[in-house]
């Protein structure tokens, strides 16, 4: 991965767009899935969705920000009983 | 807004700052933590308490790994984070960012810390940019107030506010027109002259006009202001503008109330703020600290109907202020009022009231601006009209068009 690639996958786990098992071991994360992570992050950020790391999703990655994660309590990561 | 899943089940919280920010003053740190709070007491019945010992939310500045598992990152990116409710609500800083009080430079403590604690209440990210729980720092903002989405938020958890603050300006005694008590605390006031003053009638040019949050039209001239009913000057007045507004001085320039609740006074270089007749922190501030861009000695200065927006007006030139962009006044201002379709140069005061209609004043006369046409309103007697007959109930003025005293 180009190096924007993997900075944009820590950025997608801390924050919740990927979950945290999947953000550590990127080579099994499917495209799809990171794909869809990238269009999450684009449209709670209110920047055109793409789908790519595009030069504006990629500024607005840099900035400011509150380090709480954007996306908490989906239950993405609970087990299911 | 987006609702974590967990509140506190009490309204009355405590708490602390255990660790404070290496370069700025103890007490400056504690007061804009209060106004942080703040910012969410104003709108539901919670209540912030500093406290020592056990609390429910202890406040820390560190820098990289603080021992929670998550470290700040250094100055940018990590700015803060805050734990939900149902994880204890604490709040951490990195210090290492320059945290900056009432100032465009660095990174403003009040507006972050108000943030962390909508999360310390329960509240997530929210996806609507101007939101203040949306998840950017956007840059100081000299007229910070909550989104509606923030305000739904907060009072899907808590309720709607149902207490009144104290001590604030609508706590204070009713008197006989239903005003704030302006006397001094604890004496009995003496009930309003029945005559009407008319001095104003003598000679009408004034210096400012604006609206109270409360919905009251205000005229202010020398170090004396009066208040405005529908048609006339209410009882009572002038009073003296330092009794009401302590700290405040005479000859205002300019004055607004903003979408805040909070009054600006401009006069010459600088500029007060209040909510209600008590000054809202350190004041007078420079206009160039607060309002980047804006010129000194204004002549007026309004929110326009249109857009929400700030204008000033000074001699032939406006200002457009929007406190949401970077920066807050376009490089292609100032514009010529003769933008403004009928509007003269040099005015002495405009507002929008309560009609919804934005009016400029010049010497002893006003225009009604039509902001849906964009011009001044065609009128039958035209405009300009005597501000003494139409608005201070002088029935010796004239009622038709007449020039200004220029």
């Amino acid at each position: 991965s180009a190096p924007s690639d993997s900075s944009a996958l820590i950025y997608l786990s801390q924050y919740g767009y990927i979950s945290a098992s999947r953000g550590n071991s990127s080579q099994l994360l499917d495209e799809r899935s990171y794909k869809k992570a990238i269009e999450d992050f684009q449209s709670f950020a209110g920047i055109d969705v793409t789908g790519q790391l595009d030069p504006v999703t990629l500024e607005t990655m840099t900035l400011p920000r509150c380090g709480v994660k954007d996306k908490v309590g989906t239950g993405d990561n609970r087990a299911k009983r | 807004y987006a609702l974590q899943g967990s509140r506190w089940k009490v309204k009355d919280l405590t708490y602390k700052i255990s660790k404070y920010p290496g370069k700025l003053k103890r007490g400056d740190v504690d007061k804009e933590i209060q106004r942080a709070f703040n910012v969410w007491s104003g709108y539901t019945d919670l209540t912030f308490t500093p406290k020592s010992g056990q609390v429910h939310i202890e406040i820390r500045f560190e820098t990289g790994e603080h021992g929670d598992g998550d470290p700040f990152d250094g100055p940018g990116g990590t700015l803060a984070h805050a734990y939900f409710p149902v994880f204890g609500g604490d709040a951490h800083f990195d210090a290492s960012e320059s945290w900056s009080i009432n100032s465009y430079r660095g990174t403003n403590l009040f507006q972050v810390a108000a943030h962390e604690f909508g999360h310390s209440l329960g509240l997530s990210h929210s996806d609507v940019r101007q939101a203040l729980m949306a998840p950017f720092y956007r840059g100081y903002d000299p007229l910070f107030s909550l989104d509606t989405d923030d305000v739904e938020g907060i009072q899907a958890l808590y309720g709607k506010k149902t207490k009144k603050d104290t001590p604030s300006f609508d706590d204070d005694n009713d008197d006989q027109d239903g005003e704030f008590d302006e006397s001094p605390s604890n004496e009995k006031k003496t009930p309003a002259p029945p005559s009407v003053d008319q001095s104003l009638c003598a000679d009408p040019k004034f210096d400012t006009i604006f609206n109270s949050a409360e919905g009251y039209t205000y005229v202010f001239k020398g170090d004396k202001y009066w208040r405005l009913t529908e048609e006339s000057i209410a009882p009572g007045y002038p009073k003296k503008i330092s009794e009401t507004w302590p700290g405040l001085e005479g000859n205002i320039d300019a004055a607004f109330t903003y979408k805040n609740g909070k009054t600006y006074f401009f006069k010459g270089s600088k500029y007060w703020r209040y909510k209600g007749r008590k000054m809202d922190g350190d004041y007078p501030k420079e206009i160039s600290e607060g309002f980047t861009g804006i010129p000194d000695n204004l002549d007026a200065a309004l929110v326009w109907s249109g857009n929400g927006k700030i204008y000033f007006y000074k001699g032939s030139k406006f200002w457009r202020f929007d406190p949401s962009q970077r920066p807050p006044v376009k490089s292609t201002y100032p514009k010529p009022i003769s933008n403004w379709d009928g509007v003269p140069d040099n005015l002495n005061a405009a507002f929008q009231w309560t009609n919804g209609y934005t009016y400029f004043y010049k010497g002893n006369a006003y225009y009604r601006f039509n902001d849906r046409a964009f011009a001044v309103d065609v009128t039958n007697p035209p405009f300009p009209r005597s501000t003494a007959y139409w608005w201070f109930g002088c029935k010796s003025a004239p009622a038709g068009t007449i020039g200004t005293s220029d």
